[in-house]
């Protein structure tokens, strides 16, 4: 089964 | 100070109750040039809600310093559900506020009603997000990419998606067994909001978690269409465009590390 990715994987963070 | 005039409310209380379930705590930042703007991400880190109202938004519109108001959504809604959609709406805050005020009113009932929501401090993360290069880009009745999403979900916890240059396939695997929808590109010359319009550079085969899926399309009423921007193992961007600004979701996809 795939994996849920999250969005600081993939954005830059501040 | 702020001084923002909707001519209806009904904007504001789509947006918010479009949100507030992915997100409890938000800031909404406003300037002069940029009117409100909002950035907030899920507890999970998997969906980012990306909100643009632009001056043009309002009737009216005014803020003479940057100001970031923390707001509890779900304290946000409550008061936005006093009014009627079609009132008008007022958000006013002083230049170092501690409360929002939120004025409706019903200029044909001579009905004025004032609310003040208490701001809080809100510690929130900024990402960065670049303008992205994308594999395919779908533009498609808002209602039809609902009715998928919510149809899928009661089959499967991830919907599987499949664009080519003609075709989006929708496809979801279950306990119980699986399902698929396949929209047709078309173009729709009587009624363009109906068309369904691929833009491909590449074929893409993505899966989503159904449940965030299902917490995007809370944005339907906003707008006609969605647009839906994926890339080969990258977040998918979707967008609901408003009179003058946009809500956009980005959400994470699944596959495996």
């Amino acid at each position: 089964p795939s994996h849920q990715q999250t969005l600081t994987k993939f954005f830059g963070g501040s | 100070m702020l001084e923002g005039k909707f001519e209806t409310a009904s904007t504001m209380k789509k947006v918010i109750e479009a949100i507030k379930d992915s997100v409890k705590l938000c800031n909404l930042n406003c300037s002069q040039n940029d009117g409100i703007t909002v950035q907030a991400i899920d507890d999970s880190r998997v969906l980012l809600i990306a909100l643009k109202l632009d001056p043009s938004c309002f009737q009216e519109f005014r803020c003479d310093k940057d100001l970031v108001l923390g707001l509890d959504l779900e304290s946000l809604s409550k008061i936005l559900r006093q009014g009627n959609p079609e009132d008008y709406l007022t958000l006013i805050a002083e230049d170092s506020p501690d409360s929002l005020l939120i004025v409706f009113e019903d200029s044909k009932k001579d009905r004025i009603s004032e609310f003040s929501l208490k701001l809080m401090d809100i510690d929130s993360d900024v990402l960065t997000i670049d303008e992205m290069e994308h594999d395919c880009a779908i533009t498609l009745p808002a209602a039809a990419f609902a009715k998928v999403a919510r149809d899928m979900k009661t089959l499967s916890e991830s919907l599987q998606i499949l664009v080519t240059k003609d075709s989006v396939k929708f496809k979801a695997d279950g306990s119980i067994g699986t399902g698929s929808v396949i929209l047709r590109a078309r173009t729709n010359l009587d009624d363009t909001k109906e068309s369904i319009l691929i833009d491909l550079n590449k074929p893409v085969n993505l899966t989503f978690g159904a449940k965030y899926l299902n917490d995007i399309v809370k944005a339907t009423p906003l707008a006609d269409t969605v647009t839906i921007k994926l890339t080969d193992k990258a977040p998918a961007m979707f967008e609901y465009k408003l009179q003058g600004g946009f809500l956009r979701y980005y959400l994470a996809p699944k596959f495996e590390d």
